[in-house]
């Protein structure tokens, strides 16, 4: 449908699209916002930047604002975090496990990767910052048999809350997506209504690569919520608008710093106003 | 080749008798949208596309043969301008000890790289090398890379919980030259461009360390920040060279775009696994076409 004159002027649309594409949103998805703008404007409504500036954040409003459900109580309730190598995934866990060390629970960390140099090392020190016990096999271990013990502990002992750390691993790599889709059988057979949530972990500096990451690390294993992590750079991380656009996956964690307490729920406004900063 | 990759642009170009700013509108929107999509920078495929426009309409083209042969060579051709045509390569007949500073944001692969780059200088160089941990920060760093040191076989500099940055470097710098090793890689910690504090922690590091190479780790599936992260790095510390990792992904890697034409420092080495082999030189052109797509 194309009405003559009846769009944003030329420079005003460049402004807007350089504003989105430089914060992560992705040529797809800034052009699909701005022709809605314009379909959802009136002629003379264009012609007014603060009328298009709310407008566009309505709209993005709109496709982040499904919150995700709360975690189901269960004894214990097992979160599985998945994502590329170095997105954030021991470090989001650390933070997780104080949050909820200090709201009294019992929790349980999973030292599920089992390749990476230090790895364990690694949550085994956010587990004593966050003073929580964690779990781990062999050195060299299948991951899938060390978050299976894990799960079976959690059980034995009546831990609240299970959090199973896993390698990073690129989505392209089938044989290590494979290993992903294993351990969530896993954890299935050691506790049929688990994992009660698969967290993706992002990072925010990461460009429409992203998209395919939530794509196929969903394919592998259900990904219910993502986290986004290194808001507290420069970068914008409007690739979660892409993904919402494409997959509906919402946001339920910001990581903003690499301290303990460095850990927020997600909130659409903050994050939409911050996009227009 | 990377003139290959042009099918589809090509195509929108053939058959006509000269390029005008009619048939490559939608050849220039073409190669616009391949580039955003893998994440080149707003402002660089902006600079870019201009001029390929400037070129494709001046006298090169005029009364061609094959204006879509002309369109095609001239955007390869700019390409290879910011790219590099060459391999760019570490010079290793520079006076030992040779001193490497990494350097880059949380998550890049730094450490992971800094023991690839022994490896390779090891095993493919005869050089003896000291990996020297100075991310005094992420938890077990120092442990992740005395790691790396022993898989590889190189010595690795004992680095203490709370020692200060600038100490660990003094320490490993003597170190060097009472054990006469020819090079000495020095890990630091993940940080943000933005944060003052720890750019300026970088800074003295480097004054201390006098690096042979100073080198930007890069993730390459980074986004648009990747102008940010190369300005503020260029501006704040100095850049000789990067190092793109994880392009055994499928990103497209269009920040190796940005970074190039953001510094104008070359490219060294890829990162193309987990494993300590996971090294390659940086072929430019292989990276062009991959951008592209
Ligand atoms: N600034 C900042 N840094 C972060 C944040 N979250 C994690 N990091 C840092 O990012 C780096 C990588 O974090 P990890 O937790 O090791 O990431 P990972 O996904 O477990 O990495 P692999 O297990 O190697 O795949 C570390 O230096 C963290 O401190 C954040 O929200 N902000
Ligand atoms: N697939 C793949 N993974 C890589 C590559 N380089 C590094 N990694 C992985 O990326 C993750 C992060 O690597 P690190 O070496 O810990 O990154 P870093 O820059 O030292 O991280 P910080 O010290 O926290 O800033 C690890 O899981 C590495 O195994 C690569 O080229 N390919
Ligand atoms: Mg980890
Ligand atoms: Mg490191």
């Amino acid at each position: 449908l194309l009405r003559s004159g009846n769009g944003l002027d030329a420079d005003t649309r460049e402004e807007l699209e350089a504003l989105l594409i430089t914060s992560d949103l992705g040529l797809q998805t800034t052009q699909s916002l701005l022709d809605a703008v314009e379909k959802n404007l009136s002629k003379e409504e264009l012609k007014n930047p603060r009328l298009i500036k709310e407008r566009l954040k309505t709209q993005m409003l709109e496709l982040i604002r499904t919150t995700p459900a709360p975690w189901p109580e269960a004894t214990p309730t097992v979160v599985m975090v998945v994502g590329v190598n170095g997105a954030g995934k021991t470090t989001t866990i650390g933070k997780l496990a104080a949050r909820y060390a200090q709201r009294g629970k019992k929790v349980l960390l999973a030292a599920g990767d089992t390749f990476r140099a230090a790895a364990v090392e690694q949550l085994e020190i956010w587990g004593e910052r966050a003073h929580v016990d964690v779990m781990k096999g062999d050195e060299g271990s299948d991951p899938a048999s060390v978050i299976f013990s894990a799960v079976e502990k959690a059980k034995n002992e009546r831990y609240d809350l299970l959090l199973c750390d896993t390698a990073g691993r690129l989505q392209n790599k089938v044989n290590l997506m494979n290993e992903l889709s294993k351990v969530h059988r896993v954890i299935g057979k050691a506790m049929p209504s688990a994992p009660h949530e698969v967290l993706l972990v992002l990072d925010a500096t990461t460009g429409q690569n992203a998209v395919s990451q939530a794509q196929k690390f969903s394919e592998a294993v259900p990904v219910q919520s993502l986290a986004l992590t290194k808001l507290d750079g420069s970068a914008k991380g409007g690739i979660i608008l892409a993904i919402s656009d494409q997959l509906d996956l919402p946001v339920r964690l910001v990581g903003l710093g690499e301290g303990i307490d460095d850990l927020r729920d997600f909130d659409p406004h903050n994050f939409v106003h911050s996009l227009f900063e | 080749n990377l003139e290959d990759r042009f099918g589809d642009i090509l195509k929108k170009v053939r058959g006509q008798g000269t390029l005008s700013e009619a048939n490559i509108k939608d050849a220039l929107r073409e190669v616009r949208l391949s580039l955003l999509e893998a994440d080149v920078h707003f402002s660089v495929v902006k600079s870019f596309i201009a001029e390929v426009k400037e070129r494709a309409l001046g006298n090169e083209v005029l009364a061609s043969l094959s204006p879509g042969q002309d369109f095609v060579r001239i955007v390869a051709d700019e390409l290879t301008k910011v790219m590099g045509s060459a391999a760019a390569e570490i010079d290793l007949r520079a006076k030992p000890p040779l001193k490497i500073l990494l350097m880059g944001l949380q998550g890049a692969g730094k450490t992971t790289t800094a023991g690839k780059l022994a490896r390779l200088l090891k095993e493919k160089h005869q050089k003896e090398v000291l990996l020297v941990p100075a991310d005094l920060q992420r938890p077990a760093a120092i442990h992740q890379l005395q790691t790396l040191a022993r898989q590889v076989g190189v010595d690795a500099f004992d680095t203490q919980v709370g020692m200060p940055v600038s100490k660990v470097c003094q320490q490993a710098l003597a170190q060097v030259d009472r054990r006469g090793q020819d090079v000495a890689i020095f890990d630091t910690a993940g940080r943000l461009a933005i944060d003052l504090e720890l750019m300026e922690e970088l800074r003295e590091a480097k004054q201390l360390i006098e690096p042979t190479y100073t080198l930007l780790v890069v993730d390459a599936m980074t986004g648009q920040d990747a102008v940010n992260v190369a300005a503020e790095f260029k501006a704040q510390v100095g850049i000789d060279g990067v190092i793109l990792t994880k392009l055994d992904g499928d990103a497209r890697g269009g920040a190796a775009l940005s970074v190039r034409q953001v510094t104008g420092a070359p490219i060294y080495f890829t990162g193309t696994g987990e494993k300590l082999d996971g090294l390659e030189l940086f072929h430019p052109e292989r990276v062009a076409q991959r951008i592209l797509g």
